[in-house]
């Protein structure tokens, strides 16, 4: 689960 | 984008500002605490430093200028521009109290140990305890004024709405992101009681004061 290193919300 | 995260959302731009266009209006920042508003100031600041390193979108990025500017200009209007208004004497939390035990935490208990990833860990931290201050000013003057309370209200329903937002992503995205779950459950626990107070009080048109 790699898209935890880029934050995506607010 | 799912429904519960664009009305997060909405509902945290509205506190935000409600906020600004009460002081502005009433060329008075009385009843609120500019040590909350500083923590607001410092989160917001920690969390958006990927503006510098990564683009998602155009809302993205443009929500979190609007967030970081209005911030500043709140904490500009409370210590500068109407600082006479600034009811000091009331807004006595000890922030260094959740500044030093969120920031240790961000250090512990991150997804990565990287400078950037700690600093996003730490807002997240510090903005699920930020509003004390004010809750605190609160109840030590025994009210607030009817804009404060659906000030808090709005600033309060945005991270439980956030909570719904996470149950969706984790049921249709697989995805979830467990510090900011269990710091916007922290989050929304403060405000439990304020809630309770403003259903049963302000939405029947009566100013929110607590029992003496």
């Amino acid at each position: 689960q790699d898209q935890q290193f880029y934050h995506d919300e607010l | 984008m799912n429904i519960f995260r664009f009305l997060g959302d909405i509902s945290h731009l509205s506190a935000i500002i409600i906020l600004l266009l009460k002081i502005w209006k009433s060329r008075s920042c009385a009843g609120i605490s500019g040590k909350s508003q500083l923590l607001f100031a410092i989160v917001f600041t920690t969390r958006y430093l990927d503006l510098f390193t990564n683009f998602i979108s155009f809302y993205n990025t443009s929500m979190k200028v609007v967030y970081v500017a209005s911030s500043y200009a709140t904490v500009w209007m409370i210590y500068s521009k109407f600082k006479a208004t600034y009811d000091g004497n009331h807004d006595t939390f000890r922030v260094e109290f959740l500044i030093v035990p969120t920031a240790i935490l961000s250090f512990l208990v991150n997804h990565d140990f990287t400078p950037l990833e700690i600093l996003w860990t730490f807002s997240i931290y510090l903005e699920s305890v930020a509003i004390l201050p004010q809750l605190f000013m609160v109840s030590k003057t025994g009210e607030a004024e009817t804009i404060t309370s659906h000030y808090l209200f709005a600033l309060g329903i945005y991270r439980t709405l956030y909570l719904f937002n996470w149950i969706w992503r984790y049921q249709f995205e697989e995805f979830f992101d467990l510090i900011a779950i269990v710091a916007g459950l922290v989050q929304t626990v403060l405000y439990c009681d304020f809630f309770y107070l403003y259903i049963t009080k302000v939405l029947k048109g009566k100013k929110l004061s607590l029992p003496a």
